[in-house]
């Protein structure tokens, strides 16, 4: 699965990944 | 916790013991934010229960791209709600801290 990552200049580091299946509402 | 649109969870078992942990934040429902919401996917990070603020941590995301700066307080909110959540079940099963 693709994931990205953002490294904020305080230091912190997200990791961007897919939202875990079926836990989305209906938009 | 209220609804806030925002889904906070772990991202990892919770020991009781760590005070660093992993928690994953995904937008459930992008009609509760103020601001155009981009599908960025579901953001995994570290939170230090004893020395972070959810608040400044909502900042960094406004400040990464993944917000608008008119939803860093619905961020936060929603950040803050699972750390209580995290800190009540711990002192509920007796952990240590």
């Amino acid at each position: 699965s693709a994931t990205s990552q953002v490294v904020h200049s305080a230091g912190r580091r997200f990791i961007v990944s897919p939202v875990p299946e079926g836990r989305l509402k209906d938009q | 916790a209220e609804d806030t649109g925002v889904r906070v969870e772990l991202n990892e078992e919770d020991d009781g013991k760590k005070s660093t942990i992993a928690l994953k934040l995904w937008v459930e429902d992008p009609k509760k934010l103020k601001g155009k919401y981009k599908d960025t996917g579901a953001i995994e990070f570290t939170f230090n229960l004893e020395k972070e603020v959810p608040e400044v941590v909502a900042q960094e995301m406004v400040e990464s791209g993944f917000f608008l700066e008119c939803d860093v307080k619905i961020v936060g909110k929603s950040i803050r709600d699972r750390v209580a959540l995290i800190k009540w079940r711990r002192v509920r099963t007796g952990s240590p801290n």
